[in-house]
């Protein structure tokens, strides 16, 4: 199963990632 | 003695051609991917090598969903006490599973495979990252993150997907007919772009999800689909597996504009429920592919739809 995020945001919106990463529900995904 | 054995092998030789090709086809996957993973290790960047139109054709034929059903029935049968540890030891052992983290550690408490599946978490297990505006909705892997570029998504790097499918046409808000693009279309506010994020749960991952950040839910549309594989490999295989496949889009709108959170099912992770949602029912047969099920939750009482929070909880998915 997969969860796909699509979402408007500012242009300076930061992803805090990695390709490939493991995640957790909670962690950082990004923010302004 | 001579008529018997002329019949038995013009029984069996088909079976030798199949068995034959098949066996060829697969070594030469493996001796293809293998050669892959070595140019990799070199640092030498290979683009994708995407499916056939006759390879997916192949794929579609395959009764995924039936199949999916079934193994939902399988695993919904109680098991008894005594087989319920080996049974979900050898699934932990498999998949990696960290039951160190469960609400509920003993293995005899879970009655079926579904329901340990859908384990829950203790408390304190995920804290919930105050400093960031969105947040990882699950446990998983994340497959491709950036902009959105041209209305298309990327399942994977150099794989990509119509944006228009994947949503489907835009008729939860006011039609926007001097905007040209769909994506444009999403887009509210000048200034802001559209952005993406693909998380792949692996069959040991806590499979429920939780809201991303602060957000209205607005509408709710089901797509049914197959029930394709989505594990990486083959997101890295089929262009626009993920408009194929079965999904539940959310759609709504957050501090700075368009929000929208989509499951995307699987072959055995078929079914998606979304705790607020109490009319959704996924990979069910009365559904037929390359249809959609409109649900608003705007209503004259309700102009806000449903108000989530980031991490409260929003849905899971469940086998079969």
């Amino acid at each position: 199963s997969t969860i796909v995020l699509i979402f408007e945001a500012p242009k300076d919106f930061n992803f805090n990632l990695k390709p490939g990463q493991k995640i957790h529900f909670g962690e950082a995904v990004g923010s302004l | 003695l001579h008529a018997a054995s002329t019949n038995l092998a013009v029984k069996v030789r088909p079976l030798y051609v199949l068995l034959g090709t098949g066996g060829g086809y697969a070594g030469y996957k493996q001796y293809e991917s293998y050669k892959d993973s070595r140019l990799e290790k070199l640092g030498i960047e290979i683009p994708p090598k995407l499916a056939q139109t006759w390879e997916v054709a192949l794929y579609k034929t395959v009764p995924t969903r039936l199949l999916s059903r079934a193994w939902g029935r399988l695993n919904q049968v109680e098991l008894p006490t005594w087989l319920r540890k080996p049974v979900y030891s050898l699934y932990i052992w498999t998949f990696g599973v960290n039951m160190k983290e469960a609400a509920v550690e003993d293995l005899h408490q879970y009655r079926n495979l579904s329901e340990f599946f859908r384990r829950k978490l203790k408390p304190q297990a995920r804290p919930v990252c105050d400093s960031h505006s969105v947040i990882s909705p699950s446990d998983g892997k994340i497959l491709h993150f950036g902009r959105v570029k041209n209305c298309e998504v990327e399942q994977v790097k150099g794989v990509t997907y119509s944006l228009e499918s994947f949503l489907g046409p835009q008729t939860w808000t006011e039609n926007q007919l001097q905007k040209t693009s769909f994506q444009d279309q999403l887009v509210t506010q000048d200034g802001n772009e559209l952005y993406h994020c693909v998380i792949y749960l692996a069959p040991g991952d806590y499979h429920c999800f939780h809201s991303p950040t602060d957000w209205n839910v607005h509408h709710r549309r089901h797509f049914p689909g197959s029930l394709m594989s989505v594990n990486p490999g083959v997101a890295k295989w089929i262009k626009e597996l993920f408009c194929y496949n079965e999904r539940v889009v959310l759609t709504g709108g957050w501090k700075h504009g368009f929000f929208s959170l989509t499951a995307v099912g699987a072959t055995n992770v078929g079914s998606i429920q979304i705790y607020f949602d109490r009319d959704l029912q996924t990979n069910s047969p009365r559904y037929s592919k390359g249809s959609y099920n409109d649900l608003s939750y705007i209503t004259n009482n309700n102009q806000d739809g449903i108000v989530m929070r980031k991490g409260d909880q929003l849905g899971e998915f469940n086998l079969g």
